[in-house]
């Protein structure tokens, strides 16, 4: 559970 | 990728680097709030721990780093190299008031709770506040170099331009993530103040100083 929501934004 | 996030990118970048220069060139960092730059250590740190589980693409992870590296080198420059000219007796916020409440702000409304993400949504929290140890050294000295003035400007605007790049972004994509646009508008608000000041003095060619 260390996934994180993939973000593009910095 | 639209030009607003782009050009934000590119001013937060100027920010940083500007504020890098600034304190290189006249070796001292007098009018720097050093709580100010810890806390912005804090806040990438924090967010850009993807770096070792996610890919998004070269842009993303160079940008990244840079912001890494720059921030705790300004850090190193203030408490360390440059730590004899460290305006510390006007550092005075309490910090514990901005990380306690945006930490505990971070476990209770995040998309989803696991460490990244609450991490994440950590640091979101805590950028859109990081500045007030810098407006408040500001507001205590009752003035400001202009170059900090600047830098402060900078990084104003690339707040403001990421706004539009997520209104842009819900108009043409329908994408939008709640907590980063309430972040940043806060973080906006808090800047809306120093524009004025910045565009009224400093642009006038005077320094920025606040009527006593």
């Amino acid at each position: 559970a260390f996934e994180m929501m993939e973000k593009d934004e910095l | 990728m639209n030009l607003f996030r782009f050009l934000g990118d590119l001013s937060h970048l100027l920010a940083i680097i500007l504020l890098l220069l600034k304190i290189w060139k006249s070796r001292s960092c007098a009018g720097i709030s050093g709580k100010s730059q810890v806390l912005f250590a804090v806040v990438f740190t924090a967010r850009y721990l993807d770096l070792f589980t996610n890919y998004i693409s070269l842009y993303n992870t160079c940008m990244k780093v840079v912001y890494i590296a720059c921030s705790f080198t300004t850090v190193w420059l203030i408490y360390s190299k440059f730590k004899a000219t460290y305006d510390g007796n006007h550092d005075t916020f309490r910090v514990e008031f901005l990380v306690v409440p945006t930490a505990i702000l971070a476990f209770l409304v995040n998309h989803d709770f696991t460490p990244l993400e609450i991490l994440w949504t950590f640091s979101i929290y805590l950028e859109s506040v990081a500045i007030l140890p810098q407006l408040f050294m500001v507001s205590k000295t009752g003035e400001a170099e202009t170059i900090t003035s600047h830098y402060l400007f900078a990084l104003g605007v690339y707040r403001t331009l990421y706004l539009f790049n997520w209104i842009w972004r819900y108009h043409f994509e329908g994408f939008f993530d709640l907590i980063a646009i309430v972040a940043g508008l806060v973080q906006t608000v808090l800047y809306c103040d120093f524009f004025y000041l910045y565009i009224t003095k400093v642009l006038k060619g005077k320094k920025l100083s606040l009527p006593a």
